[in-house]
């Protein structure tokens, strides 16, 4: 049996940090794109305004309207893409 | 499909865009293509046209920057955001911008384009093989100069076709130094430099200067990037250098160790720990073709749609024969209207009634058809600057002639260079009908050669002018040349008395003196002539270049037959 690779990540000079979680991952990439209105979002309104933004993503993006962070939604926040956001602001 | 709200669009039809900067990603002509391409995606299905200016302001500004890049909508590094554009309207609006961290290609690995060698500036071919090793990138294997270079066949050995690649040591680009090499070392800010810089710059493109002393010649130019050099990181257009030392582990390859995202990286030198220089692999890219279409979309006043396989749907994928998606089409024609009839052409004047059969009573048998021109009075609104395309251009005591159907504007070769014109054709050469293939001009004897035929005529005819005597139409047989050509396209004027003539893919030496072809004529215009259009319409010498011209473009070539430019007959020559 091999032993699982250790690996070590580090901060490479002038590399633009994308290291976050799904959810920083997710909120970026819901304003950024205007899913999500930024002056209404905090705590509870936050998690179903986030859930609406889902939605409107998922179905912008032709995905299973589920509303939650799956994985094929979290794929398509990772895949390359024009900086027009989708909806308009 | 969406617009924007209020549907932005331009209020005129007649697009202009301007190229503001280049990606050292791939040769300038392949971006000026991949661009000209991407407008045509949208001209093709949508009443507009497109045009590309060199100055001022146009509609759509293009430009390629990194991270903040003067806008408020910062790139984000390689990956992510690859480009943005802006809706229709004034300023900012209406351009598009791409993202330098990306690595532009055609979406297919690198695209590099070779120069030199004897190519004729065809694409390298990865991976190929030389002395039995396979290469997938350009190498300096076989020479001593430390110039790269690929094979453009599969097989160097065999086809023994080779060109050399993107290199600071061939040629630069942008800059005020007219694309000559880089100057190693140079002198910077009293800095010796031995290789391409960022010093000096915040925008992170690499440049040189061309002489060994910038401090006091200020000449300087940008790197084309090796298809070897790292995307981003902090030494973008450096090469990796193998192996290399990280945590210790010495690397002979590119690895995704130390990162979370996969993606594959190098060293620039060789130790990681002790340098910290570092860059992206480089991979597939992007095709800047397909992400230029898209963002071209949204410069026109479509939003992005949520159809998968539309071109404005939000993510980049790959698709090699490209076609439009009836959704955008859609879009597209809800903005502008559809397309109907052929592209837009300058209005055609009357062309020449013509009596295909000779009358053998009035004409020598080996003579041409009898030709009679419509003339029509002239239209001073005629403006050379609105067409697109001419008869033929030629050089005339020293005056640059441009001839379309039945007049003829001119350029002086002096300081003012401004276009004059139209002037009738029939009013200084009676005898010549409205279309001239092609004309040149013997200095020494005073004599004018005119060339006309097409496809409605039986065969080609010339005719020469000695001041105000002419003497034809004859047919072009008497000089040697078969009747089976129907347009001479071009004249090129070689040494005493010798004048090359071009038609298709062929061209003849005519000896003027003996009114004959020379032997071992035709050739073929592109083993002698390379990377120039099979299909030039216009071949003229102007100012010790050769230009070929097809459709509005030129391509000039240099004593040394290197194409050294390509650029448009309307803005270079006519100075529009």
């Amino acid at each position: 049996w091999s032993l699982p690779l250790k690996s070590v990540f580090v901060t490479f000079p002038g590399d633009i940090i994308k290291n976050m979680t799904d959810t920083e991952l997710a909120e970026g990439y819901l304003k950024k794109f205007g899913y999500i209105d930024t002056l209404h979002r905090s705590g509870f309104q936050s998690m179903v305004s986030n859930s609406k933004a889902l939605k409107r993503m998922q179905r912008q993006m032709g995905l299973e309207e589920t509303g939650e962070l799956d994985k094929s939604t979290l794929d398509a926040m990772k895949r390359p893409r024009c900086g027009v956001p989708d909806v308009a602001n | 499909y969406q617009t924007f709200d209020g549907d932005l669009k331009w209020d005129h039809r007649d697009v202009t865009y301007r190229i503001l900067s280049y990606t050292p990603d791939m040769e300038i002509s392949l971006i000026d293509e991949a661009f000209a391409r991407a407008f045509k995606v949208w001209s093709d299905v949508a009443p507009l046209t497109f045009t590309r200016l060199f100055d001022g302001t146009a509609d759509i500004m293009i430009s390629f920057g990194r991270n903040n890049h003067g806008d408020p909508y910062p790139f984000d590094g390689k990956d992510g955001l690859l480009a943005h554009a802006y809706p229709p309207g004034e300023g900012l609006q209406g351009d598009a911008h791409f993202d330098e961290d990306e690595y532009w290609t055609l979406g297919t690995g690198p695209a590099v384009k070779t120069r030199y060698g004897n190519a004729d500036g065809a694409m390298c071919h990865f991976p190929f093989t030389f002395e039995g090793k396979s290469y997938s990138s350009c190498t300096t294997e076989g020479r001593s100069d430390n110039l790269p270079w690929c094979a453009t066949t599969a097989d160097y050995s065999k086809d023994k076709k080779f060109g050399f690649c993107p290199s600071e040591l061939l040629y630069t680009f942008g800059g005020n130094a007219n694309g000559a090499e880089c100057v190693f070392p140079f002198v910077f800010l009293g800095e010796e430099y031995d290789s391409c810089t960022t010093e000096g710059r915040s925008d992170g493109y690499r440049w040189c200067a061309t002489t060994n002393n910038f401090d006091t010649d200020k000449k300087y130019g940008f790197c084309p990037s090796r298809d070897t050099a790292v995307i981003g990181g902090n030494s973008e257009g450096e090469p990796c250098h193998f192996p290399f030392v990280f945590l210790g582990k010495k690397y002979d390859s590119c690895t995704s160790e130390g990162r979370g995202d996969g993606k594959l990286w190098c060293s620039t030198t060789d130790s990681y720990d002790d340098d910290k220089k570092w860059g992206f692999c480089p991979d597939q890219g992007y095709s800047l073709f397909l992400v230029a279409a898209h963002e071209f979309g949204h410069a026109l006043g479509l939003d992005h749609s949520n159809i998968r396989d539309a071109l404005m749907y939000p993510m980049y994928s790959y698709v090699e024969d490209f076609s439009l998606h009836e959704d955008d089409i859609e879009g597209i024609q809800y903005l502008y209207g559809r397309k109907t009839g052929p592209d837009p052409t300058p209005p055609q004047p009357n062309t020449p009634t013509t009596t295909p059969y000779p009358d053998p009573d009035e004409t020598d048998a080996t003579d041409g058809p009898t030709t009679t021109t419509t003339t029509r009075p002239v239209d001073p609104t005629k403006d050379a600057c609105k067409l697109t395309k001419f008869d033929t251009i030629t050089v005339i005591e020293g005056e640059l002639h441009f001839f379309k159907d039945g007049y003829f504007w001119k350029m002086s070769n002096g300081g003012d260079e401004k276009v004059k014109g139209p002037f009738p054709v029939s009013e200084k050469w009676p005898a010549l009908p409205a279309v001239i293939d092609s004309a040149f001009e013997n200095i020494l004897a005073r004599k004018l050669y005119f060339f006309s035929g097409n496809k409605t005529l039986y065969w080609t005819q010339f005719w020469v002018y000695t001041e105000q005597s002419v003497l034809g139409p004859r047919s072009i047989e008497k000089l040697g040349l078969p009747n089976s050509v129907q347009k001479v396209e071009g004249a090129l004027q070689r040494g005493k008395g010798k004048v090359l003539l071009f038609s298709g893919e062929n061209y003849w030496r005519l000896d003027e003196k003996a009114q004959k072809i020379d032997k071992g004529y035709p050739k073929y215009t592109d083993l002698a002539f390379g990377g120039v259009p099979n299909d030039a319409h216009d071949v003229f010498q102007y100012k010790d270049h050769t230009y070929f011209c097809r459709d509005r473009f030129y391509w000039r070539m240099n004593s040394r037959r290197q194409v050294d430019r390509v650029g448009y007959v309307k803005y270079d020559l006519l100075k529009c």
